[in-house]
């Protein structure tokens, strides 16, 4: 099963067009593995993606040297999978205690 | 069905039972159509909501990007809602007295299956790319409307690839068999999440859908029905003007096919989870995406065509 320790899911902000395509420029480093889980739209919408471990560093380097704001939406991404795992798991065995 | 735990997500057998459960518990009214099967031999089925014999069809599906289990979970929703609302909610009788609801819950099971075994954040098919070590391909890229322009990938490692040529996946292609051997289908709506929008075509080109005007009309009056469940605020608009240009996509077919009601929602953002909303959030999404599922159908319903 693939896990995503140490992965982390960013929202960014663009301020201006200039902004926005710099993080375009993001869809195309192959090499960071991103997934763009939203995409870049407009400077009214934020785009999130998540992005591996290897390339937390880099990608958090290259936004903030274009000066471009970023928050993490979501820290550890497999510890949030877990839980949705454990819940899940209680509702099975809760269906189980049923039937 | 009464004691299915709704505000939970469920294993793809669960949802499996669940559709044939609520077949057994309202024989008169709800049915299951086998449209095809997935590349990993699932069924595509098809809850058929009927009351008569040859009447036009409203579609709904949900979960064709696998990963976006707040859909599986509201079809699911939906389908109780139906099976319980008819008889006792005077809008959705007077709809299904003349009209037909098709709701397909797992519109990408292969996908969904491995999501819940292999990886929680796939998106795509699961069939192999052959000279690629990447598998799948982005169902809503794959559709004969603009296909391989601009607004989709030819990569196969890309989360948006397009497949080496339209319908070229069978949980497309079955669907677009069964939207033509019907012939009288009146709306579609695709499910999607996250980031909130109601949109209508087009994605692939920049040019106005012939019936924009009563689109985006229809749009406003559905996410004003939504947003006063709960004040979920959605922004709505054609796909290419509100997200980006993107090729291929499945409602713009199926405007094509002359189904004028077609739409694409991205379901509820809590800003927090992306498309991992938490299990609590699945009543509260289902509830407000099914009023404007509502206006949207009862348009489609009033305004004959």
């Amino acid at each position: 099963k693939e896990t995503f320790e140490g992965h982390q899911v960013l929202r960014i902000t663009a301020k201006d067009e200039a902004q926005l395509a710099l993080i375009k420029d993001l869809e195309d480093m192959i090499h960071f593995e991103l997934d763009f889980w939203r995409g870049v739209t407009d400077v009214a919408s934020p785009v999130d993606v998540r992005v591996p471990f290897h390339s937390l560093q880099s990608v958090k380097v290259y936004l903030e040297t274009k000066a471009i704001e970023y928050a993490t939406m979501i820290e550890d991404l497999q510890a949030l999978l877990e839980k949705e795992q454990e819940e899940m798991d209680a509702v099975a065995r809760a269906g189980g205690a049923r039937s | 069905t009464d004691s299915f735990d709704y505000a939970n997500y469920h294993t793809i057998s669960e949802i499996y039972n669940f559709q044939d459960m609520l077949v057994r518990e309202n024989p008169n009214l709800v049915s299951k159509i086998v449209i095809g099967q997935s590349y990993e031999g699932r069924p595509l089925s098809v809850l058929k909501f009927s009351t008569g014999a040859n009447r036009p069809g409203l579609w709904i599906d949900t979960g064709i990007h696998s990963r976006e289990w707040v859909t599986q979970a509201s079809g699911t929703w939906f389908a109780k809602k139906i099976a319980t609302a008819y008889g006792s909610d005077p809008a959705l009788t007077a709809i299904l007295n003349n009209m037909d609801i098709f709701l397909l819950i797992m519109t990408n099971p292969d996908g969904f299956a491995y999501t819940q075994t292999n990886n929680r954040m796939w998106r795509k098919t699961r069939k192999p790319n052959p000279g690629s070590s990447c598998v799948g391909v982005d169902p809503n890229r794959n559709w004969d409307a603009g296909f391989g322009e601009p607004g989709a990938s030819n990569n196969p490692c890309s989360e948006t690839y397009r497949g080496p040529r339209a319908n070229s996946e069978s949980e497309v292609k079955s669907i677009v068999d069964f939207v033509r051997s019907h012939g009288n289908l009146k709306s579609f709506i695709s499910i999607h999440s996250y980031s909130q929008m109601l949109l209508y075509p087009y994605g692939y080109t920049s040019t106005p859908a012939k019936d924009q005007a009563e689109l985006h009309s229809l749009a406003k009056k559905a996410i004003t029905a939504l947003a006063s469940l709960y004040g979920t605020r959605y922004r709505y608009g054609s796909i290419i003007n509100t997200i980006y240009q993107a090729s291929g996509g499945t409602i713009d077919w199926t405007y094509n096919q002359g189904i004028k009601y077609s739409y694409t929602f991205e379901l509820r953002d809590t800003g927090d989870y992306g498309f991992l909303l938490p299990a609590n959030q699945i009543i509260p999404t289902a509830e407000e995406t099914w009023l404007a599922l509502m206006v949207i159908m009862k348009h489609a319903y009033k305004n004959a065509y």
